[in-house]
């Protein structure tokens, strides 16, 4: 992040959220929990995009209450993990 | 819309509800509603639904609660409603909702809650093939909207299904891109089927269910070449239409998964005295307050416990009393093994036995035939001597095995570990440190590792464990005094 930028906080349960719903990648946690302020405000600004709230790249109220809100367990992107195809490496 | 990329190779599908009374809703209505659900699909493309009573129906719907065997544990009431998979085998197509939702009917008077058939029609959307969509309104836009009594399928939804299984035939909504379509299902020869009392070992794919009273139409549709593969052999019949038959193996047809209870023993060992659990010829029963252990799973939601010749099983009301039992008693393994160094439980129910530098795959008691098998067999390399640990991790439902220092994960759908395996435990799994006893993922969805005495409980999003200091095993597991 450039030095400007503010930092954002992103607590288990929203990086949990992030990743359940293939924002994050999965392999993350394997790798350790080192993701970067870069790779979270990304995460944060395709769940917004693709939900159609604001853009901010900040956990903001509008997406506070997307994240509490009634949804599918499904990825919202594509995620091999609930198709048994396998995929070319 | 986006099209997940596999979709089904036949137009003609069948679906089955397999739970009764699901969140204590009256099965009538519930199948009303999920046939309500697909019918929005069938009105918009050339697919047609036919509601079945079999567990090898192409969609499966389930209720449960929490975690159920799939990697993918409800929550409880709110937030996540429900999933479903893609079309493919094994579960390919299958649709589980959440128990614990207040789920409501379209024709109650109720409406707080969740309409089932909403997430219904979202879910399916996922059977046939659809994944979420990022237009609002859309039926496959992943938060819940709810939808009105009257609800037609909105344009992004219809263009997914259309662009997968064709438009019907009356009705061509737009410019959907030609292309082929799935075919429908041959109807399947008519085929005599002899009635037999004869015990059968095996799978037979073309059975009847002549005697099972039920509200299904009946189902004598064979499962066809031209589809996808079997559905795996552990799903198992509705509860309601279980034979009474708890203490016997349900031998006639191998695909209902028995339980693993005492009864089941293999035949072969019947001619043994009776159990008598406490006494061994060998005194080398282990205390199950002052004992390490060599591994540790999770099977058929029961935890099974496993040191030197011996296994401990813990079920929902605590330690099972005669434990511990001899390993033999209850798996055929060879008379002479001395301890196991790891087990678990595949996606596929089948239960895996590491010993040495072989491993072992048991359906249910039964050991499969061919077994054991080396473990270069599943890609681990010919210098290792054993595995310490395995698991299915569920922080992403794949599985880890541990040796040493190293450890791999392993592609369950080809059998094999990894590229890029093995690595380095300490760098990953921070705190476990090496040669670890066991490690699983108990019933809380949440990762364990023992060694020596005490275990750890693993914290996966951190990556490292809960706490530094070990717990003591003995009364945590085995509900021993603390001192």
């Amino acid at each position: 992040a450039s030095p400007s930028s503010s930092m954002i906080y992103a607590d288990d349960k929203v990086q949990s959220y992030l990743t359940k719903f293939g924002y994050l990648p999965e392999s993350n946690p394997e790798t350790g929990n080192l993701r970067t302020e870069d790779q979270l405000r990304d995460a944060i600004r395709n769940l917004q995009r693709f939900s159609g709230i604001p853009v901010t790249g900040e956990i903001d109220d509008a997406t506070r209450k997307l994240m509490k809100a009634r949804r599918c367990g499904l990825s919202d992107r594509q995620n091999p993990r609930y198709s048994r195809t396998r995929r070319k490496r | 819309f986006t099209i997940h990329g596999q979709r089904w190779p036949y137009r003609n599908l069948t679906w089955s509800l397999r739970t009764n009374q699901p969140s204590g809703l009256e099965t009538g209505g519930v199948r009303l509603e999920l046939s309500k659900a697909l019918d929005l699909w069938a009105r918009n493309s050339k697919l047609t639904f036919q509601e079945v009573n079999s567990d090898r129906a192409d969609i499966l719907v389930y209720f449960h609660r929490g975690s159920h065997g799939d990697g993918y544990p409800f929550d409880g009431r709110g937030q996540i409603l429900a999933h479903a998979f893609f079309p493919g085998k094994d579960r390919g197509g299958d649709a589980h909702f959440d128990e614990e939702e207040i789920w409501y009917l379209q024709d109650s008077s109720n409406e707080e809650g969740t309409s089932l058939f909403a997430v219904a029609a979202h879910e399916f959307g996922h059977s046939l093939g659809l994944a979420h969509s990022s237009v609002q309104g859309a039926l496959m836009y992943p938060w819940y909207q709810g939808l009105s009594p009257n609800y037609e399928l909105p344009e992004d939804d219809r263009h997914g299904i259309q662009q997968m299984y064709g438009a019907p035939e009356e009705k061509l909504w737009g410019n959907i891109p030609g292309g082929v379509f799935p075919p429908e299902r041959p109807t399947p020869p008519t085929t005599t089927t002899t009635t037999t009392t004869t015990l059968a070992t095996t799978y037979r794919p073309w059975r009847t269910r002549p005697t099972r009273p039920n509200h299904y139409p009946d189902y004598g549709r064979p499962r066809r070449p031209d589809r996808y593969p079997s559905k795996p052999d552990y799903r198992t019949e509705r509860p309601d239409y279980r034979p009474q038959r708890p203490h016997k193996p349900h031998r006639h047809h191998t695909t209902t998964l028995p339980a693993i209870t005492t009864t089941t023993v293999r035949p072969t060992i019947s001619q043994r005295p009776r159990f008598r659990w406490t006494q061994s010829p060998r005194n080398d029963v282990p205390d199950k307050c002052d004992t390490s252990y060599d591994a540790i799973s999770i099977i058929r939601r029961e935890v099974f416990i496993f040191k030197g010749r011996y296994l401990w099983r813990i079920g929902d009301k605590g330690l099972y009393e005669g434990y511990p039992a001899e390993i033999t008693r209850l798996f055929n393994l060879p008379e002479d093994i001395d301890h196991v160094d790891a087990v678990y439980e595949r996606p596929d129910k089948k239960i895996v036995f590491f010993i040495g530098k072989k491993y072992y795959v048991f359906s249910a008691n039964n050991l499969e035939s061919g077994y054991p098998k080396p473990l270069t067999n599943l890609g681990l390399p010919a210098s290792l001597e054993k595995i310490d640990g395995a698991m299915v991790w569920g922080h992403n439902s794949r599985t880890y095995f541990f040796s040493g220092s190293m450890y791999w994960r392993f592609d369950e759908c080809v059998n094999y570990v990894e590229l890029d395996y093995p690595r380095d435990i300490s760098s990953n799994f921070g705190g476990v440190g090496n040669d670890i006893d066991a490690v699983f993922q108990w019933k809380d969805g949440k990762t364990y590792f023992f060694k020596g005495k005490g275990f750890w409980l693993f914290d996966d999003l951190r990556m490292k464990v809960a706490h530094e200091k070990q717990k003591l095993s003995a009364p945590f597991w085995m509900g021993c005094p603390r001192k």
